[in-house]
């Protein structure tokens, strides 16, 4: 019990740094347990280190190398253990174009395993989307549905 | 598995009965502020189980139902489905497919379907237990919490990897 | 003393419900003293009514609609009582194209009065600044500035 | 009072000393994810006087200094310099032009400056005081922070209202 954690945690913790290699162009990332003698109580830390810069904690990442950070990580767990589907509202809100357009081609790879249903503002997303739907507000203030084509969405 | 239809009908801005259809692959929903896009994530939570009304942005129950507006009146119960493909039997029930149904009406009275036979809404929650999807897990990430899988407290990420390892 | 208090409440409430009106098209916003008999103890309520819309709580408003909510309490703060200069990082990142128009030019109309510094990844606040500077990280993980032309800053 | 030039070297991600001019009406400030952009409206509120670390993300008082890179050698030292026009007389100094210092040493010794002549922290916080500019006021916004104005507690939201009224 305790073993079969501590196996599936290092699978996570290889996953989680090689995704953070992709999305971040280089760098490295870990995931570690506080208290490596107490695997199944401890908290679980997160060091997450851009390309050519030093390890600093987390809270002195800009807000779109959190937002990265933690998309690695979702991604991560997705490649460990898959769920059928996923609903994402605006993850890619913070991030810039370039990171956009790796968001994306990541989530496009993905798709194979999971179904993705991705709320989204940024073309970047809307590209790789085989579906897509148009929400707007009625003037009746009522919520309908209309469709979309992509160079009209962003 | 994967998600066949949701049909929303009563479900906070959804006053009138949409129904949205889901393929494998990256579907996106898009359109401007206000519009209802994270009402539909909202109803797929919702429609999972999720019991905490705050972590749907409400302060009561019936905030999930279409309170009306300017021009159209209340309506007086919120129901919605989701149709989910299970040739891979993902899921412990011996159908292709599965439609889960919730329904909560302003009295407070809630009803629950599968296929539509009543249930009780852990007859839902148990469903997808171990699959990843319901509120422990990481299927469903809102508005604004992407950041949360890292601020969040080392003891408390545990349910997440728990649920993972 | 109190009654200073309430009569500068009075103002701001109504700035608030104006700028809301302007920046929404319609709609309307209060600020509130939850106990009207204790003005300099109680809570200050928030309300805001979109243009159409039913009154619901604050919490139900869209990750959009909260945005230009504060912004418009924000503006109407600065109507009642500017400030020399204003640093705004990244606020419009919620707001919609319709948006972050109307934002940047009620930016436009307010900067004869205060000064503003603004850390935007959207085109449209990009535009109403008389002064752009683009930074970015030098391969040594050292931030510099470099001029930026308006074509390519977004 | 408007602000004309601030210097930085040494805070942050500012390795190199930076000097970025402002002009009346509106400056915007744009580049990649990581590129230092909050790292300035951070050097901003710590000259003026900012005393708590979390407010500009740190841990500790010494993560506003340049920690080093792969390819540089952390520094010893940060400093920010604001030059603020006062013409106008909005600040109550005799002065048409007023530079504030901020330094801070590894050691954990600080250095404070105004017009060059060694100050307090708090005579740099009082000289702002009433203006709205200032940890109370709302002349600087975080990024993130704009929906805490609304999320605040009724009874949070008073300091800042007081401050307005
Ligand atoms: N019970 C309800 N009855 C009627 N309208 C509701 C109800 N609950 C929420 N709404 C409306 O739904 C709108 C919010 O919708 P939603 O959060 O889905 O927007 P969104 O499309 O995600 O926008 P954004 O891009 O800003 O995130 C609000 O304007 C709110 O008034
Ligand atoms: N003391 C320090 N020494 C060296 N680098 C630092 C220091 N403090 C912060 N940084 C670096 O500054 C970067 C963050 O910069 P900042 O938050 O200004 O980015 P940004 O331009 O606002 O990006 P975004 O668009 O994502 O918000 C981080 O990568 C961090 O490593
Ligand atoms: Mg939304
Ligand atoms: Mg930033």
């Amino acid at each position: 019990m305790q073993e079969q954690f501590v196996k599936s945690f290092s699978v996570l913790n290889k996953s989680f740094n090689l995704v953070f290699e992709e999305l971040f162009g280089g760098g490295k990332a870990e995931i570690v347990l506080e208290d490596p003698e107490k695997p199944l109580e401890t908290g679980i830390g997160i060091i997450a280190q851009p390309p050519g810069k030093k390890l600093q904690s987390l809270s002195l990442l800009s807000g779109g190398e959190k937002a990265l950070t933690a998309i690695a990580l979702l991604f991560a767990i997705l490649r460990v253990k898959p769920t059928p589907f996923c609903v994402l509202d605006e993850i890619d809100a913070s991030l810039d174009d370039a990171n956009v357009s790796r968001f994306a081609s990541f989530l496009k790879n993905y798709s194979k395993d999971t179904q993705f249903i991705v709320i989204t503002h940024r073309k970047a997303t809307m590209e790789v989307a085989e579906t897509l739907y148009g929400i707007t507000m009625e003037d009746t203030a009522t919520s309908k549905m209309i469709s979309v084509k992509l160079e009209e969405a962003s | 598995m994967f998600l066949k239809r949701l049909d929303l009908y009563g479900f906070k801005s959804f006053a009138n009965k949409l129904t949205l259809e889901f393929f494998p692959g990256i579907t996106a929903i898009v359109g401007p502020n206000g519009s209802g896009k994270s009402n539909i994530a909202d109803a797929i939570k919702w429609v999972l189980g999720e019991q905490s009304v705050k972590s749907l942005r409400g302060l009561k129950l019936e905030d999930v139902i279409f309170a009306g507006s300017k021009k159209l009146k209340p309506l007086g119960f919120a129901e919605v489905s989701l149709t989910i493909d299970n040739s891979d039997n993902c899921l412990p029930l011996d159908y292709n497919e599965i439609t889960i149904t919730r329904r909560v009406f302003r009295s407070g009275e809630s009803e629950f379907y599968i296929n539509k036979t009543s249930c009780r809404l852990k007859d839902i929650i148990q469903l997808f237990l171990g699959t990843g999807v319901g509120s422990e897990g990481y299927s469903i990430i809102g508005q604004g919490k992407i950041d949360e899988i890292l601020s969040a407290r080392p003891e408390d990420r545990r349910a997440l990897f728990e649920e993972v390892a």
